[in-house]
């Protein structure tokens, strides 16, 4: 399978609702330095359903907000990432998650699933993820910024967890 | 627990090697370097730790600890592909992992990419491979259908991303500091 | 104890703002970010913590943590610089610190350290200097005298490299894995 | 003051002895990776001072050993890094600190200091160097590779500790 596009809204330093793509066999992202790059990389580990305390923020810090207002209240209080994937087999699955404010309490946020614009819970989302080998609690596939070197500077321990892992 | 452990360490162990080569041969050491994972306890692996040692060409037996920048990552990424090999997600994500590459390896490190990076579902792998350095290898190729993976990599070099397929360029607006996407597909212009 | 503290804490309190809007100005923010450091206790600082914030042009206040790897590496030695204004060490070594930079941002931190390279005891500091954004600021001119240091910097970029006056050439013996050395003098080519 | 150059003998990847120099107001040390030049980074840090702890290796492994030889009687059992400083009245003065087999033990090692060639203890050493303004404790001047962005990162109770340092 293959990642056709993303659809961010009100994700990180994403204002309002962007299409990045399509993505290639091999695409490169660039730009200057603090323009959206790694934002885009948490995107599509925040999408896949990396727990939070693997990204750069909160669910409240992941929501986008502008450099101008100073409030709270300037945020918007709901955002997405889309991610569109291609099987194998040529179908396309569209995986959405959602920050949402929590119902209990007003500062409060949490994340909601889609499937193909249905809701799911978590388990269904992980496991239709993985039916088309993406593994993400293992997370090999997603080098974060820096974090290549400490790969290999892993003690013997460490690379046991890892096997565990993946095995 | 002692057999998935045990069925994905020999599976990354023999896959190590090779990548590592394929990641450090050059023409004044067509062999490459050579790397290789051992474990501590071979009765209960999984308790114990697995060493991994990886030598960069005419470098002698050192801890990791003792490579240098360039060399570890390019180590790590070996590692990594290895583990692909065992468990092929169908794509990776990258962040910068060239920001402590020279030219050569960055080169070579996107080279490798290039080679591997077909949809899944392309037919036989072994029918064409892009990277002619498999010939040399004809009896690795044949026990192992060659990786494919999607890329996405992030990347400040030129001379890295230059090799992709399409470019997606990200810019902070000046005012909202608010990021935007222009894309540009690299394909027409590919040799 | 409070004054020692005191003393080195103002000292670099008042320097970071200035040298942090040396690294990030430009043509459409000439303004540069915004810089500065704050106690979380008046009475006892010693026993509480030290605040650092650096917001680069446009950005709205956001945690040290949220800035990017290119954000985090100007704000890290816009610091040091300012530490160095409080305790001038006579020579920087810096291995490699334009990993995460990109090109304008490696510009302009070769550029801060070009205009402060100049042997220690060369006269007065103020008469001659060849960074000409301090015209905009001749106040912050008068009242500290520029600081000069030598610098010793590792780079894989040549935009950064080529500023130098002089390249020391490090290469590996591909049989005995020794390291020799070749220099090269630049300043016969500096504008 | 400043240095003008270092003479470095069988020091981790130096084979022999070389002269590293002249080095200039401005320097860029370039080369492949795994050539040898954060190795020289470490020869500086080593010759100030600064404690094997905060290096990449034990006094033994910052000894060349080349990669031919496999046993140990391969390694010279004696190092060294000189570094010549010209202070801010123009008078020369030559730094070294040298790795020499310990009397003790025939596997252990410990290092020795001179300035001008006249063996000194550290506490000298060090307080003459500090009298140069090269204050090793605090090392603000040497940002060891990787290090630059932990800068950024540190804790307000880490930048604390910082500033005690250097009060
Ligand atoms: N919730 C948010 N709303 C708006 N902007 C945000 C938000 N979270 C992070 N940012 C901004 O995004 C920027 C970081 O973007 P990112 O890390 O993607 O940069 P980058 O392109 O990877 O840069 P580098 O090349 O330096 O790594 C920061 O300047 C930060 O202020
Ligand atoms: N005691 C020693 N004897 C011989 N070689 C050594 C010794 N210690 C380290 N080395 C070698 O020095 C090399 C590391 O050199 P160094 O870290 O200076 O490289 P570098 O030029 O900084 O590379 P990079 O650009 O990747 O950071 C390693 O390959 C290591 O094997
Ligand atoms: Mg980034
Ligand atoms: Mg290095």
């Amino acid at each position: 399978g293959r990642v056709l596009h993303l659809e961010v809204e009100s994700f990180k330093s994403y204002q309002g609702h962007q299409l990045i793509g399509p993505f290639r066999d091999f695409t490169a992202i660039v730009g200057p330095n603090g323009s959206g790059k790694s934002n885009l990389m948490d995107a599509i580990s925040f999408v896949l359903g990396v727990r939070t305390a693997h990204l750069r923020g909160s669910l409240r810090e992941l929501l986008y907000s502008n450099s101008e207002g100073g409030s709270a209240d300037d945020r918007p209080r709901r955002g997405q990432v889309k991610l569109v994937f291609e099987t194998g087999e040529g179908v396309e699955v569209a995986f959405a998650r959602v920050i949402v404010p929590s119902s209990s309490s007003a500062e409060a946020y949490i994340s909601q699933y889609r499937i193909d614009d249905r809701e799911v819970r978590w388990d269904a989302y992980n496991t239709r993820l993985q039916s088309y080998g993406i593994l993400v609690q293992a997370r090999n596939f997603l080098v974060f910024q820096g974090d290549i070197e400490s790969v290999a500077a892993k003690s013997p321990k460490e690379l046991t967890t890892l096997f565990e892992q993946i095995s | 627990r002692y057999d998935t452990f045990m069925a994905a360490f020999d599976a990354v162990k023999d896959a190590i090697d090779g990548i590592f080569k394929e990641l450090t041969r050059s023409a004044t050491h067509p062999m490459g370097g050579r790397a290789f994972l051992s474990l501590e306890s071979t009765e209960e692996p999984f308790l114990a730790g697995v060493k991994f040692t990886a030598m960069p060409p005419t470098k002698r037996y050192r801890d990791m600890e003792q490579l240098s920048g360039g060399e570890k990552t390019v180590a790590a990424l070996a590692l990594l592909f290895a583990i692909h090999a065992f468990q092929p997600s169908p794509f990776f994500v990258l962040d910068e992992i060239d920001a402590a590459l020279d030219a050569t390896n960055v080169a070579r490190v996107a080279r490798y990419i290039q080679s591997h990076t077909r949809p899944a579902g392309d037919g036989d792998d072994e029918g064409f491979d892009p990277n002619p350095d498999a010939v040399l290898d004809p009896v690795a190729r044949r026990r192992a259908p060659r990786q494919r993976f999607q890329s996405i990599v992030i990347s400040l070099k030129d001379t890295f991303y230059e090799k992709a397929d399409a470019l997606i360029g990200v810019s902070r607006d000046a005012d909202s500091g608010a990021s935007t996407i222009l894309t540009f597909d690299l394909s027409p212009f590919a040799e």
